[in-house]
């Protein structure tokens, strides 16, 4: 465990906080992707099979149950709440996600790092995560303005992969064995993709206007 | 701790 690792880890943590807080405190879900969570759930779900077979670390098993259980509740607050899913922007909401699994299952199936069923679902877990945030993207950029929970909530995911970035070239260089292309390639992947918000985010900060995504 | 552990990431 490094402290870039670990600054990712609590910023992905933070990112899923904010969501949350978002939903309970304003009981409101608008601006927010259910596909994207949709996608996340699946994502810890396929990554963490391993959660009850192997045990690496307290903090490790904790935070995968944390994860889980975090974005297992922001679908179900966001299909079944009462108040909250009729906040839900069904309508602007239209990314066919379905596609995206499909994809990176089929890439899956030809890259990884063993032919076992654990180890092609992690790296289906992995490609699908780097694409998980394209239906947020989408929904930001039609509903153009951005309220700002729904903003800080995609920053710090971008913030979290960033630093995941730092985490690999810094264990490149530490550890001699260290192949983790499939993470470092589709992590690189996932961060560009956050690089355009980041842009229009940081100009929204300096001119201290609202965030506007161009259409 | 964590040699030949695949996936100690989160």
């Amino acid at each position: 465990m490094n402290i870039f690792r670990f600054a990712g880890d609590m910023f992905h943590l933070i990112s899923i906080l904010v969501l949350l807080l978002k939903i309970y405190a304003t009981k409101s879900c608008s601006g927010i992707s259910l596909k994207t969570q949709e996608l996340y759930a699946l994502v810890f779900v396929t990554r963490y099979l391993d959660l009850f077979t192997d045990f690496i670390s307290v903090y490790n098993t904790v935070m995968k149950l944390v994860f889980i259980g975090s974005t297992a509740a922001i679908v179900w607050c966001m299909q079944w709440h009462p108040v909250v899913k009729r906040s839900y922007d069904r309508e602007l909401d239209t990314f066919r996600h379905y596609f995206l699994v499909g994809a990176c299952f089929v890439l899956a199936l030809f890259l990884h790092e063993n032919f076992t069923f654990q180890e092609i679902f992690w790296a289906f877990s992995i490609y699908l995560e780097a694409v998980a945030i394209l239906p947020q993207l989408v929904l930001l950029q039609r509903s153009g303005n951005v309220d700002n929970l729904t903003g800080q909530y995609v920053f710090f995911l971008g913030a979290y992969r960033a630093f995941y970035i730092l985490n690999w070239i810094y264990r490149y260089f530490m550890e001699q064995r260290f192949s983790r292309w499939i993470s470092c390639i589709s992590g690189l992947v996932q961060t560009a993709l956050y690089a355009d918000f980041f842009y229009y985010y940081f100009l929204s900060w300096k001119n201290n206007a609202k965030l506007h995504l161009p259409a | 701790l964590l040699s030949g552990k695949q996936h100690d990431e989160l």
